[in-house]
């Protein structure tokens, strides 16, 4: 039985594709088959795990345009549990393809081309662009649940309802088994009042779960897309990796898997 | 002789809306008249000026759509030089809306918005989206020219080509007076590799100007938005403030107004 979760935000620069890439990561090296499928024209999830696309190269685009299937653009990692399904530049195109298809199938199409490899993964991690457009509702029409990362800043906090509110809407009218997995502070930094006001605000006022792990801010966790690793291959013993570890901990223990 | 400034980049979370609320404060302390307009669904540009929207109140949405003109929803700022065009959760509609124009209009309708009020300012900032669909295209055929924040980090340099390419087309095709007005490094931490490494190539390999002001990391100022203030109404001793009142000075004097 595999889990389909969006990673989700409108709201940039809050940590998605770090929790993607490494939430994904941490997953395939307690040996859980993972798929991580880059929804974001900017392709850092993609870039994050070393992957780079050649211009003749298909990816998720072409399969949402019906050019290619799915099962051709899959690729291998440098961990053996974790599969990526790449995107390139010429997805931030796809938005305006699909406005051309009716309003029933137009938020469906991701829905459809990942039931062709569900039944080969445990988990697939969907990481969202910063935005609540056709990409976001087709990753949260085809996800059966959706991690929050909020970053511990006022900003980050205020955008919060407009997502609870997209995801309740999208859960009504387009997929009613739709539920929040949880919320993930990031970029924590608890020398400021700032990050603890945010932390209590989030914990006392959500009326989404709230993991009990967080992720610190640590350098190691932004050298590592430029090294095309995530942070278990490229330091294991920073506190990004430990905390990314703690997740996944938690993460399967509420899946009741530990 | 009015000039309008896009305000752009499709990383998420670089420091356009900060930059946008404090470089407009900062040249209104310095009697410029200004306009900030902000076309983000999130909205952060007008809660960062302490506009709240109420349920019935228009905004740049309806401006776009055609039910109002853009003079009925200019706002007053609580600096006298600074007036605000504000954005609320329904522009998150607009593009939708959008794409069933022609595509020769579609791409014009800020533009036209933006000529009905020229004439009243010296400078005029559009805060973009962190996207580079239809919201920021029409701000980017709207403008004379774009500034672009850039975090000193790895993801917001890997973005940066896609940027350029985008301005570039929009200069052949649609605006082909469009310039770059500059690179402005946020978030800036130099104690850490990471920054300095990002910095120095960042103005090697620029084929944009950079200007010398950087923004260093300061928490103040991503308190002020909780309390609705620009930073140099919230904390004017703050580096974060002095940083962008040195970024207005520089500003002016690239356009022989110091
Ligand atoms: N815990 C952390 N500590 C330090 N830096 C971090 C941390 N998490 C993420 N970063 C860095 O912060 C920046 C933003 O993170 P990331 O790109 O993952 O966010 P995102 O939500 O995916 O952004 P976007 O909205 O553009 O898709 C990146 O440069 C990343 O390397
Ligand atoms: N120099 C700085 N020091 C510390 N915090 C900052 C700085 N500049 C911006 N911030 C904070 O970092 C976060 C991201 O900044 P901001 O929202 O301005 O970026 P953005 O590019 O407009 O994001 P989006 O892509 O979501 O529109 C905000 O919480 C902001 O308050
Ligand atoms: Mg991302
Ligand atoms: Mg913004």
């Amino acid at each position: 039985m595999s889990n389909v979760i969006a990673i989700a935000n409108q709201k940039g620069g809050v940590g998605k594709t770090t929790t993607a890439v490494n939430l994904g990561a941490s997953l395939a090296v307690a040996e859980r088959k993972t798929l991580l499928v880059d929804m974001d024209p900017q392709s850092n999830a993609s870039s994050g795990l070393g992957i780079r696309l050649d211009s003749g190269d298909k990816h998720i685009y072409h399969a949402l345009v019906g050019e290619c299937g799915i099962r051709e653009i899959v690729r291998k990692s440098e961990l053996d549990f974790l599969d990526v399904v790449p995107a390139g530049r010429d997805l931030a195109g796809a938005e305006a393809e699909l406005y051309m298809m009716n309003a029933h199938d137009r938020v469906r199409v991701l829905k459809k081309i990942l039931e062709q490899v569900r039944q080969s993964y445990k988990y697939i991690f969907i990481d969202c662009p910063p935005s609540l457009g056709l990409l976001t509702l087709n990753a949260l029409v085809a996800s059966d649940s959706v991690l929050v990362p909020v970053q511990c800043e006022y900003l980050s906090l205020e955008g919060l309802s407009s997502l609870v509110s997209t995801v309740e809407k999208v859960k009504e009218s387009l997929n009613p088994s739709l539920f929040f997995e949880g919320i993930l502070l990031t970029m924590v930094d608890l020398r400021t009042n700032l990050a603890r006001e945010v932390e209590y605000e989030v914990r006392s006022n959500s009326r989404i779960p709230v993991y009990n792990t967080t992720v610190p801010r640590n350098v190691r966790l932004s050298e590592a897309p430029s090294h095309g690793k995530p942070i278990v291959l490229y330091d294991v013993t920073s506190t990004g990796s430990r905390s990314y570890l703690q997740l996944a901990k938690e993460f399967l223990a509420q899946k009741g898997e530990a």
